[in-house]
């Protein structure tokens, strides 16, 4: 796990984060769920916690799908190539590219390649940026930077715990075992490598 | 574009190719050497900071720059560091990733804070390779 440079991370004391989704986006409830489980993810293991609120503007993060050029000096680039970015603690900014074909119920199982992205898996590791952490070279982790097509991977694993640990402390209730590192969800690629 | 699953995504919204599959053609490329695309692979590296912001050679020459901005993203990814562009580096080069650059002011944010040890074209690269 890594950090940004200077290791910027939520003021200590600020552990009750609000998030928002942009208006224009008009999201379902659906979509909007699988936003929650993914702050879940990072509550299970630190004293933070996140909240929804309907106010854009005050929320400490805001969420929102673009295309291409959007305004921050970072364009998406349509289908595939970049997916989405997050900005550093405490900018609270988590852009996602609104070309992509977004799969929202995760069920990758049995079903052939195609240019989806399970929009679970990119919300958990962009949630990682709001937070503070940077890329890992570590494969298995949340925080490696390539998010393929094909493959659900929504766990935190012990490298992405013990970086926000570093930077939060443990949550209380989090009983420090092992996570569960459940089976990547791959599609039946036919010999192609697995991608995360 | 939202979709409950894979299966329901219509074909007309599956492209062909997408916008990094072109690196494919780039494969055995090394210092040195000139090909149609390096200009592009050299933005894509200067994206995710590989190379320097101030890196403006945005030609088809593979230059030492550019090597070494590819033996960076291999010890990033646990590749093997040749500074080639083998089979291996252009299957990870291509496949869909965070827009949020690996590098960030010279330092790998992937790698434990490491310095980069010049690979990203600033100012150390000569301390460095030579």
């Amino acid at each position: 796990y890594t950090f940004f440079p200077n290791r910027p991370r939520w003021p200590p004391g600020r552990t009750q984060l609000t998030y928002a989704f942009l208006p224009d986006n008009q999201l379902s409830d659906n979509v909007r769920s699988v936003f929650s489980r993914a702050f879940e993810r990072w509550s299970e293991v630190t004293p933070l916690n996140f909240t929804e609120t309907t106010s854009f503007d005050r929320a400490d993060i805001r969420i929102g799908f673009f295309t291409g050029d959007h305004g921050d000096g970072e364009p998406f680039d349509g289908v595939l190539g970049t997916l989405a970015h997050a900005f550093s603690p405490p900018a609270g900014r988590f852009h996602l590219d609104g070309d992509e074909n977004w799969v929202i119920d995760g069920d990758f199982l049995n079903s052939s390649p195609a240019s989806a992205v399970d929009l679970e898996s990119v919300a958990v590791h962009e949630i990682g940026h709001l937070l503070g952490l940077g890329h890992s070279s570590v494969e298995g982790a949340i925080m490696y930077p390539t998010i393929s097509s094909g493959v659900r991977k929504v766990e935190l694993a012990n490298d992405d715990i013990t970086g926000i640990q570093e930077l939060y402390g443990a949550n209380p209730n989090y009983n420090g075992s092992e996570p569960t590192l459940t089976p990547r969800d791959e599609w039946d690629m036919s010999g192609a490598p697995p991608r995360m | 574009h939202f979709f409950p699953n894979i299966t329901s995504i219509p074909p007309s919204l599956i492209p062909n190719t997408t916008i990094w599959d072109a690196f494919n053609n780039l494969h055995g490329c090394q210092k040195g050497v000139k090909a149609k695309g390096l200009a592009k692979l050299k933005k894509y590296f200067q994206l995710f900071g590989y190379l320097n912001n101030s890196y403006d050679n945005f030609d088809d020459d593979f230059d030492e720059f550019l090597e070494f901005a590819v033996k960076t993203y291999q010890l990033n990814f646990n590749l093997n560091a040749t500074g080639e562009l083998d089979p291996s580096t252009l299957k990870h080069i291509v496949l869909p990733r965070c827009g949020n650059p690996d590098i960030v002011n010279g330092t790998s944010t992937m790698r434990s804070g490491k310095p980069s040890d010049g690979y990203s074209a600033n100012s150390t690269i000569h301390t460095v390779e030579h």
